[in-house]
């Protein structure tokens, strides 16, 4: 094998994939998503880095599928020869990016005949974009040769070889790996799923006890990974990056959010730390922290941790002005530095300083917009920028701006009128999907 | 080996320097690879690729040729240049 040509120095890369799959391709982009996601985690559950996805252009590891010559010395030559390429570690702008060949049929769970299986190059792949080279070794996922599909994304082990020349580069992981072992099959059940391809795709029944989006007031709302999540008991409505809802009906917290006690009837505030971008769940007294969608060792601990009085939180987001945690309770707030971890003197204050904010909220959560979003009830009030004031116009109505909720509309089943909220999320007058669970999206 | 028409030699030659076997043609006097050079390059590309290391451009080696395969090369100019200052 090569020597290592570089590695990174950093252990947090961001990732992002910056042009799909041409339109006519068989997968779609929820499960190229998701299919990045996971040969990622193939590396990141072996050594100590971690990745995420961002939006922006700033990712460490762009993704693009492209053709032909594009313009970085190493041209694809349609179906067949080439297929991917990715750059090593080190300072050159290009770093880390990946490049799949957009003239290759890419597929996912199809036999070797049907074309190219992406989650199998893509690990290799991503092998280069943290440093390892090409190798002779047999079992090895580094051979420059494409051998086939590598099996489902789940149940995927990493060969020998490839670990111990990772962990020659950075160490080995410090805590349990999160790869799902192949023969726990307790564990394959549960993780979070790849989406399947559409003729097999499963549909969950909304469970009877969901609650209504357009009448509830919301536990805790959060923006993950460029994404806002609504919790209402142990339910939660998902919006993407450009504020659609993912589905009319709720999804189980418990089954996307892998590891939180099943006696768990809600959440009081949830929150992505900076830096890390994990994600942090409070109830009560206590808090966990969760690697994108699982729990992690050592958890739940007291909220004393971050020197909060131990009375539970109403809510916790990050200010996107200061990249300061700002925590609720009652008419108080505290500020946190998530970056030194610890609590800034001075706190807690009167929460009345933001001016028109109400006491006893729900839960704060900052948007794309750059402003910062403050729930309680039914309500809304937004606070633009690095203004401690609430903008003109508010408060205005959750379900209505956020939820696809009309003015009188409830959710529940009966109302089968042709103006659902679902109509009006596609523009056209069709029958609401929704109700047998055909709307669904799934990402990393 | 049966003998090798002129576009099977240029394509497992562009194949070889493409992939980081063979140091691309010198640019100034366009000269050849020695056919010693060549039959190490080829040897160094059955052995990475688990062939038999024949040194010519046989069936397997053909066929491993049109596998499709990572773009990036095998081995890196300087593992290469080992290789030279060895020889």
């Amino acid at each position: 094998a090569l020597t290592p040509q570089n590695k990174w120095t950093k252990r947090h890369l961001s990732w992002r994939i910056r042009t799909y799959p041409k339109e006519s391709s068989l997968l779609g982009r929820d499960t190229v998503r998701a299919l990045m996601y996971y040969a990622l985690k193939v590396w990141s559950d072996i050594s100590p880095l971690n990745f995420h996805e961002v939006a922006g252009n700033d990712a460490d590891i762009q993704i693009d599928f492209t053709k032909a010559d594009h313009n970085d010395g190493y041209p694809f030559d349609g179906p067949g020869g080439t297929v991917a390429h990715a750059f090593f570690p080190g300072e050159r702008f290009t770093a880390g990016d990946t490049h799949f060949d957009d003239d290759e049929a890419w597929t996912f769970r199809s036999p070797e005949s049907h074309g190219m299986d992406l989650f199998a190059v893509a690990v290799h792949e991503f092998g280069h974009a943290i440093g390892l080279a090409h190798t002779s070794a047999i079992e090895s996922i580094m051979r420059p040769y494409y051998q086939g599909p590598v099996g489902d994304p789940l149940k995927y082990n990493l060969p020998y070889e490839d670990k111990v020349r990772v962990w020659q580069l950075y160490g080995v992981r410090d805590s349990v790996s999160h790869t799902v072992r192949p023969d726990d099959p307790s564990q394959t059940a549960d993780s979070p799923v790849l989406l399947d391809l559409p003729e097999n795709r499963s549909t969950v029944q909304p469970a009877r006890d969901s609650p209504d989006r357009c009448t509830s007031h919301f536990d805790a709302v959060a923006h993950i990974r460029g994404e806002a999540f609504f919790f209402k008991g142990k339910y939660f409505w998902r919006l993407t990056r450009e504020k659609h809802l993912v589905s009319l009906h709720p999804a189980q917290i418990h089954r996307f959010w892998r590891g939180l006690p099943i006696n768990l009837d809600s959440v009081d505030a949830v929150y992505e730390r900076p830096g890390d971008h994990k994600i942090i769940f409070f109830k009560g007294l206590q808090y966990w922290i969760f690697k994108d969608t699982n729990v992690e060792e050592g958890y739940p601990r007291p909220i004393s941790d971050f020197g909060l009085p131990m009375e539970g939180v109403d809510a916790a987001f990050v200010w996107l002005h200061n990249d300061k945690t700002y925590f609720f309770k009652d008419n108080h707030y505290w500020r946190y530095d998530d970056h030194l971890r610890r609590m800034d003197l001075g706190y807690p204050k009167d929460s009345t300083l933001w001016k028109g904010v109400p006491a006893q909220l729900d839960d704060v959560m900052r948007w794309s917009d750059g402003s910062s979003y403050f729930f309680k009830g039914k309500e809304y009030w937004r606070v633009v920028g690095s203004d401690m004031e609430v903008e003109a116009g508010y408060p205005r109505s959750i379900g209505k701006d956020w939820l696809l909720c009309s003015e009188m509309q409830s959710d529940s089943p009966a109302t089968d009128t042709n103006n659902t909220a679902e109509t009006r999320l596609h523009g056209q007058h069709h029958a609401d999907h929704a109700k047998e669970g055909e709307v669904c999206s799934c990402t990393s | 080996a049966p003998s090798l028409t002129a576009e099977q030699m240029d394509m497992g030659v562009d194949w070889l320097s493409k992939f980081g076997y063979l140091p691309p043609p010198d640019p100034v006097t366009g000269q050849l690879q020695t056919k010693e050079a060549l039959t190490k390059a080829i040897k160094a590309m059955q052995k990475f690729g688990g062939l038999e290391e024949t040194g010519v451009l046989d069936i397997a080696t053909l066929g491993l040729m049109k596998t499709p395969r990572c773009s990036l090369p095998d081995l890196s100019d300087t593992e290469m240049a080992v290789g030279r200052k060895r020889r």
